[in-house]
């Protein structure tokens, strides 16, 4: 537990004095240690300490409570400060249909949270429409189609090779049948794939969608921040999704992620099955990373 | 990364960067960094070039330390086995195996014993017909074990050279999955006895520390025989497998670097420590 570690580093500081910079910089040393043991990106975990650094330096030492502790509390605030204050509701548009859109790499988890997003959605009342827009992967389309059937809600199939093509389609049905939702399923790519990158931007500036989720592995390391800035870059990310978070991987990428695009995390995978999504709670998130 | 001028601690820091960013992790980051330090004493290094290939060179060794006994069976066939997370890659990673036997003249048989992931079965039959492979598979929910059984059991009687079995994705925190794969390996070795002759842990590179719990985990259940660390196409090092090599001897056996059949390559040591420093 990080405020045990602490403690040892901080012996010294008791009851009495003021943090400075120079008393609290082996304590502060553990704190990196453990962001970097949590996937928090190198440079990301450096800009870290040095906040926690300015906000800690020149305060009292709390009486009751051990300086570790008091580090910590700091480190904490700091954490959840950063990923995230309010939470950030799924866009809702104007006029029906609102428009979702899924990306990410390979495997992140994009199409098994498309039929979750479209359970919630339906028990709030509105009705889905899940468009199969991955061309690409072996039985994709077949997946998404019993996903879809998994959760009761229909699925837009049109077994073409032009995804594009696809999501202009399924936003049409969408509209001429009165859908309130259409949720794109796009396939998983490599940020530096420019034609694939190239190929959401298409489909972004043709059905203009009111929500761009970036989906992303909660085991992923340090490349979190190249995969959610290039997104970010290529497209107007609206929210961020973190998968997988029923393990037991820190979610570093969380930070790393809001650090780089300020995208809010929206929701949390916890699970395999339909009704395994949390809403991102940011000061859980932060006493999970630092562990 | 560090050129010709001479080492101070600032170099070190620049390593260690590298080797952070690279996802290998702070404690066997501090251990080569340690190590490299005994060698600047040793070997007299002066300049920053031949440090971070003194460097390189200590990756390599620990890369190259892993034994990963790989059985060699008395029998055809040889029993291979995907195990690892969610969405690493097992079934593409497969399907890139099965070819690469296939076109090699060998007969190769795979068995869909991911039961459980919607279209998991369509998906590895895709992979089968592309690689010209047979296909062994049971309707949805089907006892994983059962199916791996039937696979290895109708291999085992037509002397096919190698049968390769798909597993679901699974984390390791669920007791019950692994419970499930410890039986699908006793189960195999009921079937074909020595089997699995190798046992595969797919990796997928953008993964961070908590491959390292998955090798120890996966291989309480299981004797993990070798890695696979797929997606190296992206931006991601892959770097974690330096620390699986240090701390538990298993060795990286291919790198998947793309979504094609083709894109399977066996590890490069050397080519794998150079490039976590570009
Ligand atoms: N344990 C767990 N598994 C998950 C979660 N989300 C997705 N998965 C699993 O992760 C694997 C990959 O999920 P997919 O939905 O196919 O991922 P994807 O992003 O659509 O993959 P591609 O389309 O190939 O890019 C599957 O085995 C899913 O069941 C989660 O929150 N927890
Ligand atoms: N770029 C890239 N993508 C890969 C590679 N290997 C697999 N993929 C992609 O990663 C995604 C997941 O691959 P799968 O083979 O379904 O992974 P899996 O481990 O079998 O997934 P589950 O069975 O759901 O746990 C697919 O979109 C694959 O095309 C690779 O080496 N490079
Ligand atoms: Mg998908
Ligand atoms: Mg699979």
């Amino acid at each position: 537990d990080l405020s045990q570690k602490l403690e040892g580093a901080f012996k010294k500081l008791r009851g009495r004095g003021v943090l400075t910079p120079e008393n609290i910089k082996e304590g502060l040393r553990e704190v990196r240690r453990a962001l970097l043991e949590a996937d928090v990106n190198f440079k990301v975990a450096k800009d870290f300490i040095k906040r926690v650094e300015e906000k800690a330096s020149g305060q009292e030492v709390l009486k009751g409570l051990n300086p570790g502790q008091q580090v910590v509390k700091i480190v904490h605030e700091e954490l959840v400060g950063l990923l995230g204050g309010e939470l950030v509701p799924l866009a809702k548009a104007d006029s029906p249909p609102t428009v979702l859109m899924v990306v990410g790499l390979q495997g992140a988890g994009k199409t098994t949270l498309c039929g979750k997003l479209a359970q919630r959605i339906k028990k709030s009342g509105r009705r889905v429409l899940l468009v199969a827009a991955d061309v690409y992967r072996p039985a994709a389309m077949d997946q998404l189609k019993v996903v879809g059937e998994g959760v009761g809600v229909e699925v837009f199939i049109q077994r073409i090779d032009d995804a594009v093509k696809i999501c202009r389609a399924g936003v049409e049905e969408a509209n001429n049948r009165g859908f309130d939702v259409v949720i794109l399923d796009t396939a998983g790519r490599l940020h530096i794939d420019d034609e694939l990158m190239g190929e959401l931007q298409q489909i972004e500036s043709d059905v203009k969608p009111h929500e761009t989720l970036l989906v992303v592995d909660g085991l992923t390391g340090q490349d979190a921040v190249n995969v959610a800035e290039s997104f970010n870059e290529k497209l107007g990310l609206t929210g961020a999704v973190l998968t997988k978070m029923d393990g037991d991987a820190r979610g570093g990428a969380a930070l790393s992620m809001r650090h780089v695009t300020g995208v809010p995390i929206k929701f949390v995978g916890v699970g395999e099955k339909s009704d395994a999504l949390e809403e991102f709670h940011p000061d859980r998130m932060a006493s999970r990373i630092l562990g | 990364l560090t050129g010709r001028k001479k080492i101070d601690e600032e170099t070190f820091e620049d390593l260690e960067e590298a080797l952070i960013m690279g996802d290998v992790g702070v404690g066997t980051s501090e251990r080569l960094l340690d190590r490299l330090r005994e060698r600047v004493k040793k070997d007299r290094i002066e300049t920053g070039e031949v440090l971070e290939e003194a460097l390189i060179e200590e990756v390599e060794q620990i890369l190259l330390g892993g034994e990963g006994a790989v059985t060699v069976p008395e029998a055809k066939p040889r029993v291979v086995v995907m195990v690892g997370v969610n969405g690493t890659g097992k079934t593409t990673s497969l399907g890139k195996l099965a070819h690469y036997h296939a076109s090699n003249g060998e007969r190769v048989m795979v068995a869909a014993a991911d039961t459980f992931r919607a279209a998991a079965v369509d998906q590895l039959r895709v992979w089968a017909d592309r690689a010209k492979v047979e296909i062994v598979s049971n309707e949805s929910g089907a006892d994983p074990a059962a199916v791996a059984f039937d696979a290895v059991s109708s291999a085992r009687s037509r002397e096919m050279d190698v049968v390769f079995v798909d597993t679901a994705g699974r984390l390791q925190t669920k007791v019950n999955l692994m419970e499930e794969l410890r039986k699908i390996g006793r189960v195999i070795g009921k079937a074909c006895p020595g089997a699995p002759h190798e046992v595969l842990l797919v990796l997928d590179a953008t993964t961070g520390q908590n491959a390292v719990i998955q090798a120890k985990q996966f291989g309480d259940v299981i004797d993990i025989t070798g890695l696979v660390l797929t997606k190296v196409d992206g931006t991601a090092k892959g770097g974690v497998v330096v620390a699986i090599s240090d701390e538990l001897g298993i060795p990286v056996r291919y790198l998947g670097l793309g979504e094609g059949i083709d894109d399977l390559q066996p590890f490069d040591a050397k080519a794998f420590a150079e490039a976590l420093f570009k």
